[in-house]
C-alpha cells in the first residue's frame, strides 16, 4: 500500500539498506548482492 | 647418418645372438645397410632404394606401408603388437655368405618382408668396435639428456611450487582484502547512521516544542 | 652387480680402441671384476678387497680417498678435471696375459693408482656379446627413463600453465572485487549523506519558521 511504501522509503534506502540501524558485514553483503546492473 | 643396433635370435639358431646394426640417410625408403655379428665375425650388406620398391611391388603393399613395416622388423619399431622373426643361413665358402631374412608373423602364417646377402668382413674387430662405440655413444647422449630433463624437470616444479605458492597468497589476500573494506565501510556507514539518528530526534523534538507552543497559545 | 663400460685408448698405443668393463656389488671398495676388449680379444682379471685396502697403504692415501680416485679412472666419474691414463703391455705366450695399469696425471708427474693381470679369454665372443647386450639394455632403460622424463616434463609444464592461469584470474578477480565494493559502496554511503542533507535542511527550515514566529509576536 502507498503508507508501507512510505514507512520503508523513510526506513530504508533505495537500496534496501537501513537510514538508522547499525549495519554489520552480513546485512551488507546482503545489500551488496541485491546491487546489480546499476549505473 | 641415423643408425639403430638391436638384439635378435635367428629362428634356426635361437641360442646364438646375433647383433644387427642399421644404418640410413634421413630415410629408410632411401636404402640402408646392414651389419651382423655375432659378436665374433661380422657380415655386411646393403639395401638399394630400387630393391625396397621392387620388394613391396612383388608383395602388392604400398610402398610407404612396406617402409612402416620395415621399420618395425629392423628397428624394433612396432613394440609389442606384431610378431617377426629373423633366420640367417650361412653359405660359400666357410660361411663367408650369409642369407639374412625378415619375416612378419599373423596368426597362422609368416610373410617374407625381405631378404639379403650378406658378406663376411675380413676385419670384424674394426667393426665390433665401431658398434660398441656407436652404443657408448648412445648411451653418453641419452644420460646427457636425461640429465637435462631431470634438471628442467626440477626446475619446473620449483616454479610449479612458487606460483602456486603465488596463487594461495593471492586467495587469501582476496579474502582478507574483502574482509577489510567491509569492517571499513561498515564504520564509516555506522556513523552516517548515528548522523541521521540524532538529526531525526532533534527534528522531532523540535517539532514537539512548536506543537505544545502551537497548543498552549490556542488554549490561552 | 653393477656395471660400467667405457672407451679407453692406452697411451702406448693410442690409435687402438680398447672397451673396458668393470663390475662391482654396491662397493667398488669391496672389490670389482675387470673386463678388457679390443673387439676381437677378451681379457679378464679381477681385484679383491685386500688388494684396494693395500694399494691405498702403499699410496698413503686414505682407503676412502683411493675409491674415489678408482671411480674417477675406471668409472669416468671424474668429469675433465683430471686427467687420467690407461697403459696395456702383452705379456705370456701369444699375449695371454696382459697388464693393465691406469694413473692419475698431475701436472708434472704421473702416479700410479693401480695395475693387474688380466688373462685372456678362450671364448671372447661370449663376453664381446654380454658386452655389447649390456650396453643395448643400458640404452633401453635410458630411453624409457628419457621418455618418462620427458612425458613428466610436460605434464609439469601443463600444470605450471595452469596454475599461472589460475594466478592471474585471481589477481584479476581482486582489482574486480576492490573496484565493484567500492563502487556499492559509494552508492549506498551517497544515500545516507543524501539522507542527512535532507534532515539538515529540514531541520534549518521548521527552526527559521520558529524564529520568525517568535520574532512576529514580540514586535506585536
Amino acid at each position: 500500500s502507498p503508507e508501507t511504501k512510505q514507512h520503508f522509503a523513510c526506513e530504508y534506502d533505495c537500496y534496501g539498506d537501513s537510514y538508522t540501524g547499525d549495519t554489520d558485514i552480513a546485512k551488507l553483503k546482503e545489500v551488496f548482492s541485491r546491487m546489480n546492473n546499476f549505473q | 647418418m641415423e643408425k639403430k643396433v638391436v638384439r635378435i635370435c635367428p629362428v634356426s639358431d635361437p641360442g646364438t645372438t646375433y647383433f644387427l646394426q642399421i644404418a640410413w640417410e634421413k630415410d629408410l625408403g632411401a636404402g640402408f645397410d646392414v651389419v651382423l655379428s655375432d659378436g665374433r665375425s661380422a657380415w655386411t650388406g646393403k639395401v638399394p632404394e630400387e630393391d625396397i620398391s621392387k620388394e613391396a611391388a612383388d608383395m602388392e603393399m604400398e610402398r610407404e606401408k612396406y617402409i612402416g613395416e620395415l621399420k618395425k622388423v629392423l628397428l624394433f619399431e612396432g613394440g609389442l603388437a606384431d610378431k617377426y622373426n629373423f633366420d640367417i643361413s650361412k653359405g660359400g665358402v666357410d660361411g663367408e655368405c650369409l642369407n639374412f631374412s625378415y619375416e612378419k608373423n599373423l596368426k597362422d602364417v609368416s610373410f617374407r618382408l625381405g631378404s639379403l646377402m650378406l658378406q663376411k668382413v675380413s676385419g670384424p674387430a674394426e667393426v665390433i668396435s665401431e658398434l660398441i662405440s656407436y652404443c657408448l655413444d648412445c648411451i653418453k647422449g641419452l644420460y646427457s639428456k636425461n640429465e637435462h630433463l631431470q634438471k628442467e624437470n626440477e626446475r619446473l616444479q620449483s616454479d610449479l611450487d612458487d606460483v602456486q605458492e603465488q596463487l594461495q597468497k593471492c586467495v587469501e589476500a582476496k579474502e582478507e582484502l574483502e574482509m577489510e573494506l567491509y569492517k571499513r565501510f561498515i564504520l564509516v556507514l555506522n556513523e552516517k547512521k548515528a548522523k541521521i539518528r540524532s538529526l531525526q530526534k532533534s527534528l522531532k523534538e523540535v517539532e514537539e516544542a512548536v506543537l505544545k507552543t502551537t497548543q498552549a497559545r490556542h488554549e490561552k
